[in-house]
């Protein structure tokens, strides 16, 4: 038996939203320490990675592992008749070939049930050594988008290059060529704004906007993205998942990893 | 000009 209920449904909805249009279909390994997923885009270019603790849910139960495969697209497609402040059950039988969703509505009369239907899916995955990378840049979540969005204007790639002085965006294409210079500044008022740039040696690399683009739809979660750098390896682009009650307070719940291969020169 | 590499240059399966 499996059982896992947020206290706040629309963290569900938004991870979704994260994640549904790089990978259709994906399994979710369910343990007693919480709810993870791992998947790659179609063409093995990118890798997105959610992990969600057990103890970020308001309950939550997992008698035995379980691996919960299923069609995103349609969990998306279902997760949107939940209302974003109700709380969300995901149930699962031993054995079943579906799990159980129940909406709770906030005015506690109303509750809704859905089913979806489980997949068997051949997982691919993959073993991703613990790595310490060379360059950290951690940045508003919204900036990041911004320039990812804006650079994509100008080219299909953009080359991350930092230094002493800060990071660089930069993208070349047809009509000419554009960049965004940042360096690190902090806030006390705003940590959210804050850029923060941690580096061992200077490193410069470029990656397709296509994927970064679509990493992006995570900003939702998290005013703060990280990103991790090191020569030869694939970058990595982190958020993690917040869930913001009604008091105000934040409570990180899990997060969500991106990791892209870089371009290379041939 | 760059060329784009995969996952499994990088990561192998567990």
């Amino acid at each position: 038996m499996f059982e896992a209920k947020l206290d706040r449904g629309i963290v569900l909805k938004k991870i979704l939203d994260a994640i549904n249009q790089l990978v259709n279909e994906a399994s979710w390994e369910c343990t007693s320490s919480g709810m993870s997923l791992q998947a790659m885009d179609t063409s093995h270019v990118s890798l997105v990675a959610v992990n969600l603790n057990g103890d970020g849910f308001s309950k939550f139960r997992c008698d035995r592992n379980m691996v919960l495969g299923m069609n995103l697209v349609n969990l998306s497609k279902i997760l949107k008749c939940a209302g974003n402040d109700d709380k969300v059950t995901i149930k699962a039988a031993d054995g079943d070939d579906k799990i159980k969703l129940i909406f709770e509505a906030p005015n506690e009369y109303e509750v809704s049930q859905y089913e979806i239907k489980l997949m068997n899916l051949d997982a691919e995955y993959l073993g991703i050594p613990e790595t310490s990378y060379n360059v950290t840049v951690k940045m508003p979540a919204a900036k990041f988008q911004r320039i990812c969005r804006d650079l994509n204007q100008i080219g299909d790639a953009v080359t991350i290059s930092c230094t002493k002085s800060g990071v660089d965006f930069s993208a070349t294409g047809d009509l000419g060529n554009g960049s965004v210079s940042l360096s690190q500044n902090s806030s006390f008022d705003k940590p959210e704004d804050n850029v923060t740039i941690s580096m061992q040696e200077p490193l410069s690399q470029t990656f397709a906007l296509k994927y970064l683009n679509q990493f992006t739809k995570a900003t939702p979660l998290c005013s703060q993205v990280t990103l991790s750098l090191s020569p030869d390896v694939p970058l990595v682009v982190e958020y993690k998942i917040i869930e913001e009650n009604e008091e105000d307070s934040k409570n990180e719940i899990g997060h969500i990893r991106y990791y892209l291969a870089p371009k290379i020169d041939d | 000009k760059n060329q784009q590499t995969t996952m499994s240059k990088y990561f192998g399966n567990s």
